[in-house]
């Protein structure tokens, strides 16, 4: 079959290095969760 | 111009190495089942963010075309603006040619300094990606590089091994017994109807049923403010000076699953996934609220947390989520 495999490391998230860095208040304030979204686009998709 | 509102970066934990242009340049993505886009930083960005990032030469690639379509991409406070490219796209033994990617001339916000990844390679649908632009993943399947139309995603709690996502097929060895599947609710993200939440055989959040999003680029377990300070209390964690839910360590050992129900299937997390050690042996809840977001009040998102304890396959031939112990 036509498959493939891609090796993921797990590091550090930003989380852990504001944390370390006493700086997540900040960003916790400034940054609400939230998902990625989109919203209206208009220009025209074949400009390239 | 195209505005593309991005999530925060805040927990994305899982890196991956691809390559783009010809010879390759190499970045670490996170591929993310939260977002459709690809994008990494450009030679020509002049923020702080892209000094401590690897960043794409275009010119340096023969097989790159620039588009003259502006993107911006907001995050939190803070934006990322560039342009739409062209170029291929090599990962895993793949090679997606003309693949449209994002490449960043400013990145505002001193906070994108902290991340560990250069950019981002969405896997969530089309729908949900730039105006004209094919994602990744559905160019692997037009070009005929895969042979069925799925990607899946083990990962592992240690740092360097064994994590992995799978392109074009199913590696049965990575989970336990056989896959149960539910429909994707909506084609936009990996989302699907979840029937409750609860502990000790009570439900406490999700009653009579919320939606679900399966998210490899959030790691946490997160849900509506209020739900989610109702769990934090019934687990005893509680808000410290940075505003996140302390718990003591000890409570691993006591605390019961909370069991997320999906199709009619349970899917329990114990309290050594839901509680986090940090650093000088505090503890911290795996739960985070859902704040100022487009989501409906009774959406939750499960992400790492959620996917290290169950192997989840991406089904876009039936638009389905399959998911096993792993």
């Amino acid at each position: 079959t036509l498959a493939s495999r891609i090796p993921l490391t797990r590091v550090k998230s930003m989380r852990e290095n504001l944390r370390e860095k006493d700086k997540l208040k900040d960003y916790l304030e400034s940054h609400p969760y939230n998902l990625a979204y989109k919203s209206d686009d208009s220009a025209d998709p074949d400009s390239a | 111009t195209h505005f593309v509102p991005m999530r925060n970066y805040l927990d994305l934990a899982y890196v991956g190495i691809i390559s783009i242009g010809t010879p390759p340049q190499e970045f670490k993505v996170i591929f993310d089942t939260g977002s459709s886009d690809l994008w990494v930083p450009s030679i020509y960005c002049s923020s702080p963010a892209c000094a401590t990032h690897n960043v794409f030469n275009p010119v340096r690639s023969s097989t790159c075309r620039i588009s003259d379509r502006s993107i911006h991409l907001q995050y939190g406070s803070g934006m990322m603006s560039g342009f739409l490219a062209y170029d291929t796209v090599r990962f895993g033994g793949l090679v997606d040619v003309a693949q449209a990617f994002g490449l960043s001339l400013q990145e505002p916000g001193r906070f994108m300094e902290y991340a560990v990844f250069d950019g981002i390679l969405g896997l969530a649908y089309p729908s949900l990606s730039l105006r004209g632009t094919i994602p990744v993943f559905d160019n692997l399947w037009k070009q005929g590089l895969i042979s069925q139309e799925v990607f899946a995603f083990y990962l592992n709690k240690k740092e360097e091994e064994g994590s992995v996502v799978m392109f074009g097929g199913v590696d049965h060895s990575y989970y336990n017994g056989d896959l149960n599947w539910a429909p994707v609710s909506k084609q936009l993200y990996w989302q699907l109807s979840m029937d409750s939440i609860s502990m000790n055989g009570e439900v406490i959040a999700c009653n009579g049923g919320c939606q679900a999003i399966i998210d490899t680029g959030t790691s946490l377990l997160i849900g509506p403010p209020d739900v989610v300070l109702d769990i934090q209390k019934i687990i005893g964690a509680n808000q410290s000076h940075s505003g996140e839910y302390l718990i003591d360590c000890d409570a691993s050992n006591t605390l019961s699953d909370i069991v997320f129900t999906i199709n009619g299937i349970d899917y329990p997390v114990p309290a050594s996934a839901y509680i986090q050690e940090g650093p000088d042996s505090t503890c911290f809840s795996s739960f985070d609220s859902l704040r100022g977001s487009l989501l409906t009040a009774d959406s939750w998102i499960l992400g790492d947390v959620f996917l290290r304890l169950y192997f989840t396959v991406f089904d876009r031939a039936n638009n389905r989520i399959g998911m096993a112990p792993a």
